[in-house]
């Protein structure tokens, strides 16, 4: 464990816990698409099938159960809160996910470690955490209002695959057997798309502050 | 300690 990697994972969680914070707080989901939601709790359900089959360490295993539970949770929220579910932008949040899911499973399939249930699942789950912001930015672009905590929300996701890539070069240079190319190549495939979103979020901020300013 | 299972990162 590096201090990057922990930093990386504070920063998911804090993600997650600003996503929960805002939907308990203001009993509203607006301007967040359940399709990313449900995608993100799909990548932790095959990720960690080995929770109870390989131990890494308590912090790994409360991860684990805490990064599940929460995703789980925002799921059941956006689809059963009574009050929740009325502030869900249904007709704005009509990105086709499934085929995202089916394109991952494919790929996962021809493209893994080894070819063994828990790997295969290990890699679709990488590879759709790359992709799963999409429906997310697709409804931010849509919606035109970038409420600043979701905003803050992408922001800390944005942070914590930063810090994770910082980890990879930080094993790659101090560990003789490190070599995760799966998850490295994914990675970087999936901080580009953030780095493209806050491109055009703060691109889009400027242009509304110069037309405020006007 | 962390056993050096396949996958150690979260």
């Amino acid at each position: 464990m590096n201090i990057f990697r922990f930093a990386g994972d504070m920063t998911h969680l804090i993600s997650i816990l600003i996503l929960l914070l805002k939907i308990y707080a203001t009993k509203s989901c607006a301007g967040i698409s359940l399709k990313t939601q449900e995608l993100y709790a799909l990548v932790f359900l095959t990720r960690y099938l080995d929770l109870f089959t390989d131990y890494v360490s308590l912090y790994n295993s409360v991860m684990k159960i805490v990064f599940i539970a929460s995703s789980l949770a925002i799921v059941w929220c956006m689809r059963r809160h009574p009050l929740v579910r009325r502030s869900y932008d249904k007709d704005l949040d009509t990105f086709r996910h499934q085929y995202v899911v089916l394109a991952c499973f494919v790929l996962a399939l021809v493209l893994h470690e080894r070819f063994t249930f828990q790997e295969v699942f290990w890699a679709f789950s990488i590879y759709l955490e790359a992709v799963a912001i999409l429906p997310q930015l697709v409804l931010l672009q849509r919606s035109g209002n970038v409420d600043n905590l979701t905003g803050q929300y992408v922001l800390f996701l944005g942070a914590y695959r930063g810090l994770y890539i910082i980890n990879w070069i930080y094993r790659y240079f101090t560990e003789d057997h490190f070599a995760r190319w799966i998850a490295c190549v994914s990675g970087l495939i999936q901080t580009a798309l953030y780095a493209d979103f806050f491109y055009y979020y703060y691109l889009s901020r400027i242009k509304q502050d110069t037309i405020m300013r006007l | 300690s962390e056993k050096d299972a396949a996958h150690d990162e979260l």
